[in-house]
Formats: C-alpha cells, sequence, structure tokens
C-alpha cells in the first residue's frame, strides 16, 4: 500500500491512498497477475455509514469486510491504515486471544470504531496511537486544518514514532509505504522512493487530489497489487474510488 | 554503492486525472449501511448484490489453503471451529459477521477469516 496525507498553500489537506493487496496468494499465468488481487476488485465498494439519515463516516471496503483500511469522517479527519510485517505480528495477537487475553483489538475493529466515535482529529489520533492492538500496523490520519497529519507508527501495544505535518519545516506531506520510515524500504520493493520523487516534482503549489492521483498512477507505486485508487478530502467527507490495472511491464509488488 | 535502477519504474506521471485509459479499470459502487438497524441486518443489501463475488474470493483462498494442506483439515477447522471465535469478538463485530454469514450463505468461520486476515498475514 501507499498513502499520502499532503497540504497544499492555502492549508488544505488531501488524503490519497493506493491499496495492494494479495502477496504470494497465487499468480495467474493466464492473465499475469495475482489470483486474489483480481478476484477482490469486483467486490470494492463505497460505504456511507448513516445514523438517523445523516453519514456518519464514509468507507471504501471489500463486500464482507467490517472492519476499515480507508475512511473520513467529514468534517473531521480522514483515516487509512498500512500493513506492518513484524515478527512480532498478528499470528502472536491471535494465539493470545484464544488463550483468554482479549485487551487488545482487532485492527479492523480499531479503525472502524474510530471513524464511528471519534470526535476529532486529535481524539482519532490519541485512540489509534494508544489502544493495544493484535498486530502491528501503521495508521495514516490527515485532519482538517493546517498540520493536522500525521503517520502513526504501531507494534501490537505501542505507537513507536509519530510522524507529523510540519510545513514551517518543510514537510508539506507525509508518506506511507509498509516499511518504517527511519529505516531504508526492502531493496526489491522501493515505493517509498518513487512516490517522493514524484510529490517533491509536485511542489506544495500544485498538490491536488489529480496530481496526487498521478502519483499513484505511476509505476512501481501503481504495481500488480494495486487493487483500487482511494482519494479523501476532509471537507464534506469527499470520496472517490477507481479500481486499478498495471499494464505489463509492472513490477509484481 | 550504486543501486541498479528499477527495471518496472517510470518517470512520474502527469495528467492522468481524470481516471481512464490501460490503468484504469472502473468505478466503485457506492452502498448505505444503516447504522440504524440492528447489526445482523446492516450488510443485507450489499451482501445480496456481492455474495457470488465474495463467494469467489473465499474459494481461492480456500484452494490455496488445500495447495499447501492437501488433507482439507485446514479448511475444516475454520469451517467448523473458527466459527467459535465470534462469540468472543466484541459487540456489534459479532453480530455483523453473523448477519453477513446468514445473508451471504457463506460459512460463518470463512467470514471470521476473512475478517481476521490482517492479523494472520502480517508476519
Amino acid at each position: 500500500c501507499t498513502s499520502i496525507v499532503a497540504e497544499d498553500k492555502t492549508g488544505k489537506l488531501y488524503h490519497a491512498r493506493n491499496l495492494d493487496f494479495g502477496l504470494f496468494l497465487g499468480w495467474d499465468v493466464k492473465n499475469n497477475s495475482w489470483t486474489i488481487t483480481r478476484e477482490l476488485k469486483p467486490i470494492v465498494v463505497n460505504l456511507d455509514f448513516q445514523r438517523n439519515n445523516k453519514t456518519v463516516f464514509r468507507s471504501t471496503n471489500f463486500a464482507g469486510y467490517i472492519g476499515m483500511v480507508s475512511g473520513v469522517k467529514p468534517d473531521l479527519f480522514t483515516l487509512t491504515m498500512n500493513e506492518r510485517f513484524s515478527l512480532d505480528g498478528g499470528y502472536i495477537g491471535i494465539f493470545e486471544w484464544f488463550l483468554g487475553r482479549r485487551d487488545g483489538m482487532w485492527m479492523g475493529f480499531l479503525t472502524r470504531t474510530v471513524l464511528e466515535n471519534a470526535t476529532s482529529y486529535q481524539d482519532a489520533k490519541d485512540k489509534l496511537a494508544k489502544t493495544r492492538l493484535l498486530a502491528p500496523a501503521y495508521f495514516i490520519l490527515g485532519g482538517k486544518n493546517s498540520g493536522e497529519g500525521c503517520v502513526i507508527t504501531r507494534s501490537r501495544t505501542a505507537a513507536l514514532d509519530i510522524w507529523d505535518l510540519d510545513t514551517k519545516k518543510g514537510t508539506w506531506y507525509v508518506l506511507e509505504t509498509n516499511y518504517d520510515r527511519w529505516k531504508p524500504p526492502l531493496v526489491l520493493d522501493n515505493r517509498r522512493t518513487p512516490a517522493m520523487k514524484c510529490l517533491n516534482q509536485t511542489t506544495q503549489e500544485n498538490v491536488s487530489l489529480p496530481t496526487i492521483y498521478d502519483v499513484l498512477s505511476t509505476k512501481p507505486v501503481l504495481n500488480k497489487l494495486t487493487v483500487c485508487t482511494t482519494l479523501m478530502e476532509v471537507s464534506n467527507g469527499h470520496t472517490e474510488t477507481y479500481l486499478r490495472e498495471c499494464p505489463d511491464p509492472c513490477s509484481p509488488w | 554503492i550504486v543501486w541498479a535502477p528499477d527495471p518496472y519504474g517510470e518517470e512520474c506521471r502527469s495528467k492522468t486525472y481524470p481516471p481512464s485509459g490501460p490503468t484504469f479499470k472502473g468505478n466503485v459502487p457506492t452502498y448505505v449501511i444503516n447504522l440504524d438497524l440492528p447489526p445482523s441486518k446492516r450488510w443485507d443489501n450489499l451482501m445480496h448484490d456481492k455474495k457470488t463475488e465474495l463467494k469467489t474470493v473465499v474459494q481461492n483462498i480456500k484452494d490455496i489453503v488445500n495447495t499447501f494442506f492437501p488433507s482439507g483439515k485446514v479448511v475444516d477447522i475454520v469451517d467448523n471451529k473458527i466459527a467459535h471465535l465470534t462469540a468472543t469478538l466484541p459487540y456489534p463485530f459479532n453480530e455483523e459477521l453473523q448477519g453477513i454469514a446468514n445473508s451471504s450463505g457463506i460459512p460463518l468461520g470463512e467470514i471470521v477469516i476473512f475478517n481476521i486476515f490482517y492479523e494472520i498475514f502480517t508476519v
């Protein structure tokens, strides 16, 4: 996955992501694609969660999955989740759950709860940073005011790092793929450097949802695992999602 | 150290929006999830439309698992044992999962596994 929160010169915030999924889950030789990635595309849906006929939050989901990986709470915050691989991974959390230790939250349920119940950007940030989890994760959060954007790097028990937007110091975007920002990405899976290069070329003056879509359309940021691209703006809870294809030649991940 | 260039990399794209052309596969439908409904009923409309496609995904995952465990025991455990995990999940998620299983006709254990896929695959 690749998630981006960016702030333009007027202080407007944009949040977008490529949802990549299906690595090693069967390679379709005939179509030159990952089997599960291809099969997931027909079940991608946009959901409008309503109470009393009013939108509480919107999300981009797989049908049948009740957790959230991308969502927007109108006029409050936007949220995406990227997978974080670790030896201290979710299987330990599941094992503990089976043994009766159930004080951690399943990742999808936490993001769903935050989108449903958090009352502000700061409230969402606190919940995502402090709640005990069953698996490590990256939470990418955007707000509605200048400077409200961050990447929260989570272990199962703690926030290891919170990387905030800071336009005064030149940090007008935060970007997360699937690697800790203080470490180099895997040599065979470096989507971070090309994405940052393209964002830097775009410049803060020109950043917008269309130009972020350009970044997310550049290989290898766009790759064979990319199921869809979601673009979000916090104002009015605007969200748009497009299914993606990566024609050959294209990176398998 | 000199790194070899990424064989799949390309120059930064521009003017790809609005989406079209070979990297655009289609739009995505929108559904309303009514939180005023009982949890077991919230996903009925969506499942009515997408159960066939979801069954295809779940069947593909089972096929992959059966490739590695040809005895079929793992899938059998998922279908018959994992469903009990639902009772330990917090409200309203437990009831929503039961509702999805009922309306899609997919075994509850398989719906649970689909929903905890993230935790399983983070190693």
